[in-house]
């Protein structure tokens, strides 16, 4: 359940 | 309400100013500099004349995009990614909607009631395919109180981190975080709006925006539904995974 938003949240801000 | 310095609250203004300015999508000047180009007759019967099905999903394609930037905003605000991961997702999933309507009001003509889609400006008779006129009117409507308030970047900014860190919403694990944080952007807001010395009225006016907001979106989520409901292949298979994720 919200694996993008998950990942968009790991990312580092660039 | 939490004792903050005053030095605390420019610090935030600041920070949450830079944070909307790095993620707003599109530069106010390059929007301005397209407020010529709306679409002609045919380019809107174009999109008239397209399938029920396609047009919304470049809506949700779209939808999708802006919200990326809302993401991005949230994690660049002081405090937002110290929260538990459960709290930002509640937040996002909530808020982020909520927050591109807000900044619609930046991409909107009060003039000729166009906002930027698409690459040009569109008046509301483009969505029409859409069948849900109520929450197209709704939306237009929205941005055109929002831009009659003439809110500077700024204050939109803190407006917009006001709404992301609602701390009413459902299914937070940590309310109290989420409510300080709350409570020192709305300070920040205050502050900011005191001195630009605009009157106590305006934020009102700004709080009254909280239950428009909720409206609009549960609007959306209705709609999605319905729409969901005729055309289930299309939505599984076409719409982007994290509209799907937000709003199914």
């Amino acid at each position: 359940k919200h694996k993008i938003l998950h990942q968009l949240l790991q990312n580092s801000t660039s | 309400s939490p004792t903050v310095s005053m030095d605390e609250l420019e610090h935030l203004a600041q920070n949450i100013s830079k944070s909307h300015m790095e993620t707003c999508q599109y530069l106010q000047e390059e929007l301005q500099q397209s407020t010529w180009q709306t679409f002609l007759q045919d380019e809107v019967e174009c999109y008239q004349s397209k399938p029920k099905e396609v047009m919304w999903q470049l809506c949700a394609v779209k939808i999708t995009e802006a919200i990326q930037y809302v993401v991005e905003f949230a994690k660049r605000i002081d405090g937002f990614m110290e929260l538990c991961q459960n709290d930002q997702i509640v937040l996002l999933k909530a808020g982020s909607l909520e927050v591109v309507f807000i900044r619609m009001c930046r991409a909107f003509d009060t003039q000729n009631n166009t906002v930027y889609f698409d690459g040009k400006y569109a008046g509301p008779e483009v969505f029409k395919v859409l069948g849900c006129d109520d929450l197209i009117t709704s939306a237009y409507d929205f941005a055109k109180s929002m831009c009659s308030l003439h809110l500077s970047e700024d204050e939109l900014a803190l407006f917009s981190a006001f709404i992301l860190l609602s701390s009413d919403r459902s299914w937070l694990q940590e309310k109290s975080k989420v409510e300080k944080l709350q409570q020192k952007t709305q300070l920040a807001l205050q502050h900011m709006l005191q001195k630009h010395q605009r009157g106590e009225e305006i934020l009102t006016k700004l709080i009254c925006k909280v239950s428009t907001l909720r409206g609009l979106c549960s609007r959306h989520t209705e709609t999605l539904s319905a729409f969901r409901a005729v055309y289930p292949d299309i939505v599984r298979a076409h719409f982007p995974p994290l509209y799907k994720e937000l709003f199914g």
